[in-house]
């Protein structure tokens, strides 16, 4: 119990280091476990230092500096027991622009490294870019959903301008 | 395991049956909004045995069925499918007797009755379900399911239930 | 108090119903005042129905539709009391492109009825191009803000697209 | 109340003085993540009175002075100043004689020793900074200031809470 927990905290640690500070392009975080020397009793705290910034609980950080982080820990946890599918559901929406750049670079190394296949729900048209095939799931009749293939030059043409 | 189809019948806004087919690599999902691309979704975890309505923003399990539209009734059931290839010893623990090849889980809801779930055309028990889907490392709960919510509630949760994310994925 | 707190309510409503018909561009939604007969007890219920869909609370729409829903109620309790001053951070980020347009038709709708100064804070390209100007937030020196005025057409061509 | 300018110096990372000239009509504020867009916006809020350093994401009011960089030490005071034209009687609440005119409110705060308010160059107190703006519909509370998280909290709120926003708009 206690030991696999330690065991998992420090595997997810480890990942969530490197995968912050590739998010972010510099900075460094680290998680602790706070309030108990018991782990099964204890907190899971995220100090994370954006680059150049002073290191702060995630609290205290932006929005999208907020969210990066929480993705660095998320993709932390895939990392060290790796899904055979991973669903982002609008992760990127409080992203600008180069975080959403380095967020789909994390993406293509996480494809080239494991077998997982991702499924990504977004309305960001970087990210739609970086897509290797679109879905789109449409409404044409009020309240029913439909799948269609959707053509992936086309919404390249949208963010080449 | 190799994911590799997802169908949907009678599913919340998929009240027609659709076949979205998973390949290696990124898929983009995209949409306006309550287009369904999050219904979708859900539609993953509920086939894999995800048993709380509220982490399907339902009230109860029967809200998931197709609830009607001002020019359509509502459905009496709802059907998910999902199919993947499986390498190893997986198909034994549902009597197939094959260690390799196609998993086809089912699961079906009738309204007022409540879940069963098929693997490979048998009757299995949810938990049953689960194990498959824990042994390849995912299942209703995987952290790589990564819902609406979810960086939102990551952000703002105590200290005590971050750990218990840790606990999920130990 | 309660009598108050009741022509509060009716004005809100009013003017939520018809601002949620208009960002929806259809559908309907109302307030109710639930779980007590006594309004300083009672609770704020939402009660939405975007096009072609069934009446349902809140939390059983899209992402996005909750969003929208939620601007309207904002605006709505804005509207009963105009301020001088209205500050609006990130409020799109869930939107997609046909909404924020008309989130940005009714902001234009509002500058001309009311003589409110609006600061929208955006990371959308969209929103950017219906701004009547632009002040960007700099960090080139690590954790040190600057403002600086940003040429609005510059931003133009990037949604012109 | 016309509100026109907004200067700021100390303020979180605006540790060099800045100042934003609010015209009428709609201003965008764009930048990447973490420029500081969110502590410009709760500049606002401060100068106008707000007291509950957890709405301005700090654990102490302390917290919005800066706190130095590696490059940079911390600085130990932090002031806002907020500049509006007046019409009408406001400005006989502080005293100013003058019904109609230019009101400038500054707030500033000096490590350990708390906040001090001037209206017009005139000492005054935090109550009388939140009459002077809740009489012309504004303040630190106002509906009109939506904060980066007030949506999803608009949203996740439960019936009670969502009646308090009511009350307070009332
Ligand atoms: N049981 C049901 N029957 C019919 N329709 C349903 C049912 N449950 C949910 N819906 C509809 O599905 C829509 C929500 O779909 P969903 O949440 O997937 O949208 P979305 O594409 O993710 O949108 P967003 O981009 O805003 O997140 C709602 O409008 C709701 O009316
Ligand atoms: N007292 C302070 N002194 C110095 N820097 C501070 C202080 N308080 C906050 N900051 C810094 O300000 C930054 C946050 O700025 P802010 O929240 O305004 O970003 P933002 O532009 O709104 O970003 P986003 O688009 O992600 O919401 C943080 O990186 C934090 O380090
Ligand atoms: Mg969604
Ligand atoms: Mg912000």
């Amino acid at each position: 119990g206690r030991i696999r927990l330690k065991a998992a905290f420090e595997a997810v640690d480890t990942h969530f280091q490197r995968l912050f500070t590739t998010l972010f392009n510099g900075g460094a975080a680290h998680l602790e476990l706070v309030d108990s020397d018991d782990p099964l009793e204890a907190g899971l705290e995220i100090m994370a230092q954006p680059p150049g910034k002073k290191l702060a609980s995630l609290t205290l950080l932006s929005g999208g500096e907020q969210a990066l982080t929480a993705i660095a820990l998320i993709f932390g946890l895939f990392l060290t027991n790796p899904a055979p599918i991973c669903v982002l559901d609008e992760v990127d929406a409080p992203l600008d622009d180069a975080n959403i750049e380095r967020f789909c670079d994390l993406l293509d190394k996480m494809v080239a490294e494991t077998r997982t296949r991702y499924l990504i729900v977004t309305h960001n048209a970087v990210t739609m870019s970086r897509m290797h095939r679109l879905f789109g799931v449409t409404m044409v009749e009020q309240g029913v959903s439909r799948l269609v293939s959707v053509d992936l030059e086309a919404a390249e043409e949208l963010v080449a301008a | 395991m190799k994911i590799k189809r997802l169908r949907l019948t009678g599913f919340k806004s998929f009240v027609e049956p659709a076949e979205l087919r998973i390949e290696p690599g990124l898929t983009g999902v995209v949409g306006p909004n309550g287009c369904g691309k999050s219904n979708l979704l859900e539609a993953i975890r509920w086939v894999m045995g995800e048993s709380s309505p509220k982490s399907m923003r339902s009230g109860g399990m029967d809200d998931v069925i197709f609830a009607g539209t001002s020019s359509r009734p509502a459905r009496d059931f709802a059907e998910v499918a999902l199919v993947a290839d499986l390498e190893g010893a997986a198909l034994t623990s549902i009597g197939d007797g094959d260690s390799d090849g196609e998993l086809e889980v089912i699961r079906r809801i009738e309204r007022g009755q409540g879940s069963a779930y098929r693997a490979n055309g048998r009757d299995v028990r949810a938990k049953d379900i689960s194990l498959i889907f824990a042994d390849a490392a995912t299942g209703a709960h995987s952290p790589a399911l990564v819902s609406q919510g979810k960086i939102a509630a990551v952000i703002s949760a105590k200290p005590a239930e971050r750990r218990q994310m840790l606990e999920e994925a130990a």
